[in-house]
């Protein structure tokens, strides 16, 4: 049975710095 | 058997094993809010971000994809990503909530509940490494 980790259910959303 | 398209990825499907941080093993219709800011705070590399629903609009691409637009973290970056109207997104205090649950339910058999705007959802960004 696979096993997946937790933060691959959770989408990256990096935000963009601009300060 | 369920059928799942190429890009909807497999541990959406109910009965997924998720290993928290701690080890703990999950099912993934189970996962809690707790259980992603509890495993957040023990990453040394990710932390959690609270992305806000502001839009949600049909794909040009296809009718089989939405564009949802979201205000990310706490300088309000917006961010739109393009995805499966029945891909799943973490909604704080509420669980999985999609563009089109009956498809989610349909495809996955994960219970879920429609993405609003407004909605408050989790995401990851970089932790600064100071």
């Amino acid at each position: 049975v696979p096993v997946f980790p937790w933060h691959s259910l959770v989408p990256f959303l990096a935000p963009t710095q601009s300060d | 058997s369920t059928v799942v398209p190429p890009s909807l990825p497999p541990y959406f499907i109910k009965g997924s094993i998720i290993q928290l941080a701690d080890g703990e093993l999950k099912r993934v219709e189970d996962l809690k809010t707790e259980d992603f800011i509890q495993s957040a705070e023990i990453s040394s590399e990710l932390k959690i971000d609270s992305s806000t629903v502001e839009r949600i609009e049909g794909s040009h691409t296809s009718p089989n994809f939405a564009v949802v637009q979201f205000s990310v973290g706490e300088h309000r970056a917006q961010v739109s990503v393009e995805v499966l109207v029945e891909y799943p997104f973490f909604v704080f205090g509420q669980g999985w909530s999609s563009c089109c649950p009956d498809r989610t339910t349909q495809l996955l058999e994960l219970p879920c509940t429609k993405l609003s705007v407004g909605d408050v959802c989790i995401s990851l960004t970089l932790k600064n490494l100071r």
